[in-house]
């Protein structure tokens, strides 16, 4: 069985792409088998795994002409991660997807010949920071959704939105089984109350579903990206990459897996 | 006459709204007559500056139907600045606006009366993080656009494409007098090598463009959301609130205001 865990979330710079690299390159070491699908036409995902971003190489005209996916996935430079790149042509998708037919389940089918294949044990899916046709696309094809959420006032804000519209998805029907997998709490400050303030409200308001794991700002973290690796591999023993992996080990048991 | 400024940046969590909020009170304290847009669903201007998100309360009813704007300008408790307010309903606009007659120039037509009334001195417009028709919205109607950039790697990544749209919307004709005000580095951490490695990579690709004020990363400008005011108000004596004085200061000199 593979899980499709879209990791959304509409505030911007939460961590939401550092968490997507970081996270399946911790879960590609356990070993699994992991696909990155980078969903954003930022395609900061693809760049931080240093792959190249080239125009044609997204999902843009597989969304748009049905084409198979199977012929963009790349091979990343860590073992057992293989990446769907994003590009430039990916903007287009949020003016011209709204006129297509089946506009919202566009990406769960183009994904469900590769979930069938059983060739990977996990898809992860970097959204945009918005809750536009993308990102919609991501939560009907999900099982799960995974939210990062920097501890900081304005991230707070945007939990409630995104509750909701994962609510509509799952009530309105368009993917009924969609559950969340948790929130995670990134760039966490251990010297600032604003970082102790914020994670007692989210844990208050959100309980269990937030994660034990809590993601340290550490700069080697952000740093990783632009020498195109995850932290896992540019900075094997920081604090950042021993807290994803932490992450990693819970995800694996919300999931359920040995 | 009325100078418009959309402060944009597709990148998320660069410092859009932080950068807005905290200029418009600068720029207020000088003074000048300030109306502040907040034209994200996030709504995060509206609560940054202690104003109640109320559902009917934004610009969404006066996009899509028309309506004067007028009647939805709000006084804050900042002295000389006014606030256009934003909540939920504009998520709706994403999907909607595209649909409708001249979906480009709505916010343009909108504001017009505004600007000729001569009622404000600077118009600054807070935009979500992406490229679609709320933010096209705001730079089909203003003069300049500031763009707030992170001093991190992705951030820098996504310059170039800004900059990109920004000339389509010039050259292609929706708005041939928009320029770029000028793009001003935020979150920066003087310890730090990789802040300085993206300042000195942002003034060598974008040379005078650059702001001189730089905007450092200080605690103080992220808690003052939380309690509803702006830096100056906060922590008028902090690091925060100077450099945004600073930056005020050099706005006004590149619009060319006594
Ligand atoms: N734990 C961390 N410590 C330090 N820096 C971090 C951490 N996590 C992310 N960053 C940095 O913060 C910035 C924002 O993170 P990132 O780009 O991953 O967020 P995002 O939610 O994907 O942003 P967007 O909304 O634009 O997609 C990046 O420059 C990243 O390198
Ligand atoms: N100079 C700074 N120092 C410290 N924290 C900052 C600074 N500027 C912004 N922040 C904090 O960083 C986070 C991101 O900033 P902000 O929300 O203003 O960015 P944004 O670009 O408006 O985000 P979005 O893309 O979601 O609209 C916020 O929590 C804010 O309080
Ligand atoms: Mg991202
Ligand atoms: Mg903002």
């Amino acid at each position: 069985q593979t899980h499709f865990i879209a990791v959304a979330n509409q505030k911007g710079g939460v961590g939401k792409t550092t968490t997507v690299i970081n996270l399946a390159a911790s879960l590609a070491a356990q070993p699994r088998k992991v696909l990155l699908i980078d969903l954003d036409p930022q395609a900061n995902a693809t760049s931080g795994l240093g792959i190249e971003k080239k125009p044609g190489a997204s999902v843009y005209p597989c969304l748009i002409n049905g084409l198979s996916l199977k012929s963009k996935i790349r091979r990343t430079s860590v073992r057992n991660l293989d990446l769907l790149p994003s590009e430039m042509d990916l903007c287009g998708a949020e003016i011209e997807l709204p006129q297509l037919e089946n506009h919202l389940t566009r990406l769960r089918d183009l994904i469900n010949p590769i979930r069938q294949s059983g060739r990977y044990d996990i898809i992860l899916c970097d959204c945009p920071p918005s809750l536009g046709i993308l990102t919609l696309n991501a939560l009907v094809a999900a099982d799960q959704v995974l939210v990062p959420s920097q501890c900081e006032y304005f991230a707070l804000e945007g939990l409630t939105m995104l509750n909701r519209l994962i609510g509509q998805v799952r009530d309105g029907g368009a993917n009924p089984s969609l559950t969340t997998l948790g929130i995670v709490m990134t760039m966490f400050n251990n010297s600032t109350r604003l970082s102790h303030q914020v994670v007692d409200e989210v844990r208050k308001h959100f309980g269990s579903q937030v994660f034990d794991a809590v993601i340290p700002r550490n700069t080697r973290l952000a740093e990783a990206p632009s020498h195109g690796k995850a932290a896992i591999v540019y900075d094997p023993n920081g604090a950042g990459t021993a807290a994803y992996s932490v992450l990693a080990e819970e995800v694996v048991g919300r999931l359920g897996l040995n």
